[in-house]
């Protein structure tokens, strides 16, 4: 897996044709709400029980 | 017939035009815990056919009279409703005799998937006359196949050609102490991939700050090469990823002026395993449920 490959899925999966420039100040100020990090947390749970069969 | 679109239209049920059999396999403990199903050959012997209905059949036909042979996977479910899954279906001449072999790995590898304990293996064999017209009535009885116990010889026969993973297949993770080298055995090796240190990832991925993504390296056994002829444009066995998982992440997306957060999941991100495979081999369907 390279840089690349993570981000060509990344902008795929968000349907962007290129990675967008934020400033950090753009982000300093933004606290993620609860329910996105909930929502993180579900996935990341259940990537670890849900695998995909490859080839 | 529940469709409004269409009406009902009724069929008559006028005469059979094949003869069906079922062969059972007892298939429990014959294929080894650690292995690997390579390939299935189910070996039928066809009797010769009387001569005389022979010539009768011939003159019908400038080609020659065949019939289709069709193995089916029969399936019993939970509810004791049955299912067919075509394996395999081919023209044969009435004429002759000898051993006729089918492939039928897909319905072993149908049949490992069932759950314990598991029926024995059910093909059906079916032989359908393929010229129309009542002249040809009886074209599939011509092809007999000896059967299970019959005095002649030439029973049904089940050929399984397995692979012994503990040689040919990969050995889960990695040593981290032992290096890669040429000589090693396809596993499993960590890989850490820093997102913190990707300059297009700055103040736009949020989490995770990096990830395990792990990665399939070594080499991997290559079998003797009678059991390469299966498939002749296959490729030599490789270490490949054969399970992967996604990986959730939290990115920054810049709306009308606005910066707000957002859950993605990439698929394949992870490997989770890493198996040694063939390189353009047919890839086993699922079982449906």
């Amino acid at each position: 897996l390279t840089e690349d490959q993570v981000l060509g899925n990344l902008l795929q999966q968000l349907g962007l044709r290129q990675a967008p420039v934020l400033d950090k100040a753009e982000v300093q100020g933004l606290s993620i709400p609860a329910h996105v990090r909930a929502e993180y947390v579900a996935l990341l749970q259940r990537s670890h029980g849900d695998r995909s069969r490859g080839k | 017939r529940f469709s409004q679109n269409f009406r009902e239209v009724a069929g008559r049920f006028l005469a059979s035009e094949a003869s069906t059999h079922l062969l059972v396999f007892g298939l429990e403990q014959r294929l080894p815990p650690r292995s690997e199903l390579v390939q299935a050959v189910l070996r039928l012997f066809r009797e010769p056919a009387p001569k005389a209905a022979l010539r009768r059949l011939e003159r019908l036909s400038a080609r020659g009279a065949r019939v289709r042979v069709t193995i089916e996977w029969l399936r019993v479910r939970d509810d004791g409703s049955n299912r067919t899954s075509l394996i395999d279906s081919r023209l044969v001449s009435v004429q002759g005799s000898g051993w006729l072999a089918f492939d039928v790995t897909e319905a072993v590898n149908f049949w490992q998937q069932l759950r314990r304990p598991r029926q024995p293996l059910l093909l059906q064999v079916s032989v359908q006359k393929e010229l129309l017209g009542s002249a040809a009535a009886g074209a599939h009885r011509l092809v007999r196949f000896a059967a299970q116990g019959a005095q002649a010889q030439g029973e049904p026969q089940l050929e399984l050609h397995t692979l012994d993973l503990r040689d040919y297949g990969a050995q889960g993770n990695c040593d981290p102490e032992a290096g890669v080298a040429e000589s090693t055995r396809c596993c499993r090796q960590e890989t850490y991939l820093d997102l913190q240190g990707m300059k297009w990832a700055e103040n736009w991925v949020l989490e995770p700050p990096g990830f395990l993504a792990y990665e399939c390296v070594g080499s991997c056994l290559q079998p003797p090469e009678h059991l390469t002829f299966t498939w002749p444009f296959v490729g030599p066995r490789q270490c490949i990823a054969s399970e992967t998982a996604a990986l959730p992440m939290i990115v920054s997306i810049k709306e009308g002026g606005r910066t707000r957060s957002q859950v993605v999941s990439l698929p394949n991100m992870r490997v989770q395993r890493c198996s040694c495979a063939w390189d353009g081999a047919p890839v086993p369907r699922v079982l449906e449920p």
